[in-house]
Parts: structure tokens; C-alpha cells; sequence
């Protein structure tokens, strides 16, 4: 039965599909059967590897609305053991379809009760928002990766996804954990990088990841390519990173 | 007459709230009478300035909702003809209350209708999405920059908010006009940043800015300070590219 992991932090640009997209090619890398589920209407989750949107029909705005099953719109990668639902255009609407249905948070958390047998982890990419999207992968979550970019607006914003973490927790899913503060774009030359590494593991201690993602130009070049970082630059430092945070994952929930 | 720019790109981190609160700082500088509007429930454009959100108890909400006049949510800053509508957290609220009303994408409209006069230029900074925040932006404004990162998934984000302005233009706001394409955190050392730069000029030719914002360490640490560039850093890169596109403006729009 697999883990679900949301990968989720309404403020902009801090590494959330980099995340999605990174972590779930090194666990699949590592042996994992791993499914990648692209929440944001943006796709970028989706052409990040290699799939051509425009091409695709049927994909995450199906599975919420129940209008294919959920083997339909699971597409293999070039990465053995990892598979993507991919986020077509449709999705856009979604959000303003659903408001009007019963129980509109659970939509993902149902429809992905059939597919968490076939695999050992699946990671759950969200929009830049805290929005219907983002609930319902938090509702489906087992746990919490929170992308913090070491910056100063970053930081301000981790109370607004800390409070609606507590308030989802509350009202629709009881066992939500938080996987952990992850820090990324990390520049150890950067005395405010530094900075906030030092406020986020005083504030949260054990609960910053002990990986840290550095900034590295391979890691926003390898999108371009249509590739993960371990297929485009296995050994560039976004890779290790990656492939470090996936060990990490597997020592603490699948140990050999 | 203000004229009204927005400054909006639903992908996220790409520099929409940077070039705000530097925009205005640096056309304030100039001696233009400048007004600031936060709205971003993230409230990043507030807080970069120096306000305490908690201590304000009336902005951007309150002027949306009709609940102030829009003398009483205007405040002054550190900065001689720099003023601001701050974003409190009643924000994050607004969207889902409007969307019952009537013509709940005019209000910022109908609210400035009163402030433009006292002003030589409105920034409005947008939220990384496309929702009735943004939305009311557009409705609003006389022309629009779309802050460009110099990187993959920013370029594929374009097409989504050209299709809006087109959307706005014809349901809501016929004379909208897009005032530029600006790239942002430009490293000319990096080839993807490079090669960005040159997809844009072909694709949109005169619609992108003359001035580039290079990446500046500065710019990511003056919010920290509450300040924009020109007071933390007058001499840095970062302040002399926002003066530089503050000059753009002025030549375009308001010759001496
Ligand atoms: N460690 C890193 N080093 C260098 N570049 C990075 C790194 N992580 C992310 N990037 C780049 O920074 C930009 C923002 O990252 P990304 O798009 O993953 O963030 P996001 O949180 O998913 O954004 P959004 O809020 O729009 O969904 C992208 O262009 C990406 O390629
Ligand atoms: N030219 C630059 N050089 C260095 N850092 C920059 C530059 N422009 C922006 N930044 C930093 O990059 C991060 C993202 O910028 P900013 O918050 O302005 O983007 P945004 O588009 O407003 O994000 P959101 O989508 O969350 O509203 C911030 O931490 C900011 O300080
Ligand atoms: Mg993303
Ligand atoms: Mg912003």
C-alpha cells in the first residue's frame, strides 16, 4: 500500500514541481514503483517529463470528476517504475465544477483508493494556492513535504500552510503528518540563505528534513529536456540531493 | 489621472511582487505620486514595506467590500510619494464572498475610480493565479507587465495569461493594454537565462522591456528589512534596473 505524500506551499516558485518531479524519478531510481500526480492546472509537473499536453486526454480533471477510471489516466515514463497522471487544460475549471458537488474535498482521496495498491509511494504535486486542488491532495495525503526556498518571503508565508494543514487535519483528514520542512535553493555563499536555515531548524527542529536542496542550473535546465535530474544530469548535485531526500523517505517508511 | 498598471503571472516566484514594491518605490523616487495596492492574501507586497499586517485593520478587503471609504485603508510609507492598500488577512476570504455578488470583477475598478486622482501611477500586485483577485486587477488596470523568470517553466506559463487578457479584453475591460514583458533574476552568465531572453524578443519583439532585472542578492534581502531597493541599497544592481524601468515608464507614458 503506498505513502501518499503531498508536496504543497501556497507561496510562489519555492520548488514544489522540482520537488514532485525529482523526488519521485529518485525513489522510482531506487526501486520504488512510484506514481506522480500532477494537481496543478499549470502542468508543469506533466511537461517537466516530457509529456505533451496538448496531446493527452484524459488526466487529473477526469479522475476528480470520476469520468474514466483511474487505470485510464496512469501514463508510464522513460523512467522505469514511475508513472504520471498528467494535468491537462481542463483542470482550470475544476475547482468552480466541484464547488457545487457533495463532499468536494474527498474527490482525490477516492479515486486514488484503487490505484495505492499498485505502488509504494505516490507524490502529489500542488498549485500555488490553498485552494480546492491543494485540499483535496491534503485530504488524500498521508503526509506533508513543505518546499521552503531560503528566502525572506518564504518564511513568512509557512504560517498560512501551517494553519491550514491544522484546519484540514481537523475537519477532513485526522491522520495528516507533516513529512517534513524541506529547504531548497540553498545557497551556502548567501548569508540570508543561511539565515533562514538556521530560524527553520531552531523553529521546527527534527522536523526539517536533514537533506537540503542546493541551487544548482541542472535542476532548471532538466524540465527543458523533458527529463528528472537522474535521467538528465545523474551526477550534478540536484541529483544527489534528490536521491539523498529519497533515502532519507525510505530509511524512515520502507526500510529494507 | 493615475494611470493603473498590474502586475501579474499566475506561475509562482517569478518576481510580480519584487517588481511591485521596487516599481513603485523607484517611480516615487522620480517624484511621481505613487499608490501601492497588496492584492495577494500572502500580503508579501505589505510586509516588504514594513507594515505590521497584524496591526492593520483596514485594506485591500476592506476596499473590495465597500466595508471603508478609500481615503481610510491608504497608508503612507517610509518613502516620500509612496502610498499603500495593505493586504490583511481577510483577504484570503474575499474571493469565495464576492463570488456571490453582482459583477464581482469590477469592484477594484469601482473603488479606484475615487483614489486615481490623487496619483501619477497605481501598482496593483497580483497573486500567483488567475482567480477573481487577479481578475479584478485586469479589470481595472490600463495595461499590464507580466514579470518573465528566465527559466523553462516560466516561458511555458505565457500562454495562460495572454489567453486571459484576451478573456478580460473582450468580457471586461476593452482598452486593456499590455503594457510589457519584463524579465526577471536574468543571470547572463547562464544559458537557459540567455536563451529565455532570446525566445521572448522574438516572440513578442517590442513587447518586452528594454531594461532586464538581473539577479541581485539585494533584492532578496531588503523586504527583510522593510525596505524596497532604493532605500536598502541605492547603489546596487537591483535598484538601478527598477529606476531604469521606472525611466521606461515616465518616457513612455508621462514625457516632462
Ligand atoms: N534547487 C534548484 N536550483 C536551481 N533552480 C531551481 C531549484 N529548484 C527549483 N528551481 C527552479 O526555480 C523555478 C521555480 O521552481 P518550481 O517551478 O519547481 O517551483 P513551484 O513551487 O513548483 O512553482 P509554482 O508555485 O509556480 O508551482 C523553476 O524554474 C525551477 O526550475
Ligand atoms: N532580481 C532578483 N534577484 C534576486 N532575487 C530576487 C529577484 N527578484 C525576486 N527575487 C526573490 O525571489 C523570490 C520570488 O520573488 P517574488 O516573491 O517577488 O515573486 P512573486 O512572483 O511575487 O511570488 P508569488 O507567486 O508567491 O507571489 C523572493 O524571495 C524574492 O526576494
Ligand atoms: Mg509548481
Ligand atoms: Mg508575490
Amino acid at each position: 500500500m503506498a505513502r501518499v505524500l503531498a508536496v504543497s506551499n501556497q507561496k510562489g516558485g519555492v520548488g514544489k514541481t522540482t520537488t514532485s518531479i525529482n523526488l519521485a524519478a529518485a525513489l522510482a531510481k531506487r526501486g520504488s514503483r512510484t506514481l506522480l500526480v500532477d494537481l496543478d492546472p499549470q502542468g508543469n509537473a506533466s511537461s517537466g517529463l516530457g509529456l505533451d499536453r496538448a496531446a493527452i486526454s484524459k488526466g487529473t480533471y477526469e479522475l476528480l470528476q470520476g469520468y474514466a477510471a483511474p487505470a485510464e489516466v496512469v501514463l508510464p515514463t522513460s523512467l522505469q517504475h514511475l508513472y504520471v497522471v498528467p494535468a491537462t487544460r481542463a483542470l482550470l475549471g475544476v475547482e468552480l465544477e466541484l464547488a457545487e458537488e457533495s463532499r468536494p474535498q474527498r474527490r482525490l482521496r477516492a479515486a486514488l483508493d484503487t490505484l495505492r495498491d499498485d505502488y509504494d509511494w505516490v507524490v502529489l504535486d500542488c498549485p500555488p494556492s490553498l485552494s480546492l486542488l491543494t485540499v483535496n491532495a491534503l485530504t488524500a495525503a498521508d503526509s506533508v513535504i513543505i518546499p521552503l526556498q531560503t528566502e525572506y518571503f518564504a518564511m513568512e508565508g509557512l504560517g498560512a500552510i501551517l494553519h491550514t494543514l491544522r484546519q484540514v487535519r481537523q475537519k477532513l483528514n485526522p491522520d495528516l503528518e507533516r513529512e517534513g520542512v524541506l529547504l531548497t535553493m540553498m545557497d551556502r555563499r548567501n548569508n540570508l540563505s543561511k539565515e533562514v536555515e538556521r530560524q527553520a531548524r531552531e523553529a521546527f527542529g527534527e522536523g526539517v528534513f536533514q537533506t537540503t536542496i542546493t541551487r544548482n542550473v541542472r535542476l532548471s535546465e532538466a524540465p527543458s529536456f523533458g527529463q528528472s535530474i537522474v535521467e538528465y544530469a545523474p551526477r550534478s548535485h540536484g541529483a544527489r540531493d534528490y536521491v539523498a531526500l529519497a533515502d532519507e523517505l525510505i530509511a524512515r517508511h520502507r526500510p529494507a
